[in-house]
């Protein structure tokens, strides 16, 4: 049955504490999703719709609320994919942006491009009028303790983030 | 990371995928999701897929494009996304998830993680689940 839309909001290791705010959050952005399709919106404007909401939700992994890198930065990556044209756009390592998910749209829509990194998305960003916000405002205060909690040696980010084998 | 896929009234898919990537990552470390094939893939002939997980893992089996080729193959949206975490997780042992659907309508969320927080519309009803099973 026609339309149809399915989030997530990540795989990874969510603590019983923020577990409610998780559910929350992909069902009341697949709920924002679900209305622009009942609207007639495309099939890409809701997918779009549903990460930029998970992306301005401080508890996913994305946007604000993003794990920071081994230096406490934040650093982002998105992809968008059209299955009718399988037309694509994609930035990495990108900075400053609030909603990544939106450049990679821009970067399907405005270039012949498939991805655009670091700097040069940045200056793609500013090109189309794209505000950069301060890292800072990325940044949630259980982003920063996860980061001081594995810097040790003897850490283990990967299975931090991840959990135990399921 | 966080992810979607949808087929609108006309029957075509998309997909989108962002992240902030892994946990204290080196600097300029790029991982699955904007590698297309790997962080997402879309086509109307097929469906579409968002994955997440361990990007290092999801690159080497290429998991968004490996779910569609399984459809392709006659298996469901659901056996599809099943057998392709079941494969990465046996070939390098890399936990990960899925959300995937095909142009007719049929989706399925599936992880080999302990949980993954999903949630799906269809016909006015809302699905949602976080833990295995649900």
């Amino acid at each position: 049955m026609l339309p149809l839309v399915v989030v997530h909001g990540g795989a990874g290791h969510v603590p019983k504490e923020r577990s409610e705010n998780s559910a929350m959050g992909v069902c009341s952005a697949t709920q924002a999703a679900y209305r622009i399709l009942q609207d007639g919106g495309s099939s890409m404007d809701a997918v779009v719709e549903a990460v930029t909401r998970l992306e301005n939700n401080p508890f996913f992994n994305a946007g604000c609320g993003s794990v920071l890198n081994v230096k406490g930065d934040v650093e982002m990556d998105a992809i968008v994919m059209d299955g009718r044209t399988l037309a694509s756009g994609a930035v990495s390592a990108v900075r400053n942006i609030a909603n990544p998910v939106q450049l990679a749209r821009l970067v399907m829509d405005k270039t012949s491009h498939a991805c655009l990194t670091a700097e040069g998305a940045s200056q793609f960003a500013r090109s189309m009028g794209v505000v950069e916000v301060p890292q800072e405002s990325l940044i949630t205060e259980y982003a920063r303790m996860r980061w001081r909690n594995n810097l040790e040696p003897s850490a283990n980010p990967v299975e931090c983030q991840m959990g135990k084998m399921g | 990371t966080v992810g979607a896929v949808a087929v609108d009234a006309e029957g075509n898919v998309a997909c989108a995928t962002s992240t902030g990537g892994m946990l204290n990552k080196m600097e300029g470390r790029v991982g699955d999701t904007p590698c297309i094939g790997s962080g997402g893939y879309a086509d109307n002939l097929s469906g579409a897929v968002s994955t997440t997980g361990y990007g290092e893992d999801i690159m080497k089996v290429t998991l968004a494009r490996l779910v569609l080729f399984h459809m392709e193959q006659g298996q469901s949206a659901e056996a599809a996304s099943d057998v392709s975490l079941a494969y990465m997780k046996s070939r390098v042992g890399g936990l990960g998830g899925v959300v995937t659907v095909d142009p007719r309508g049929n989706w399925a969320a599936c992880f080999s993680s302990r949980q993954m927080s999903w949630a799906a519309a269809q016909g006015g009803t809302l699905h949602h689940g976080l833990y295995a099973g649900e």
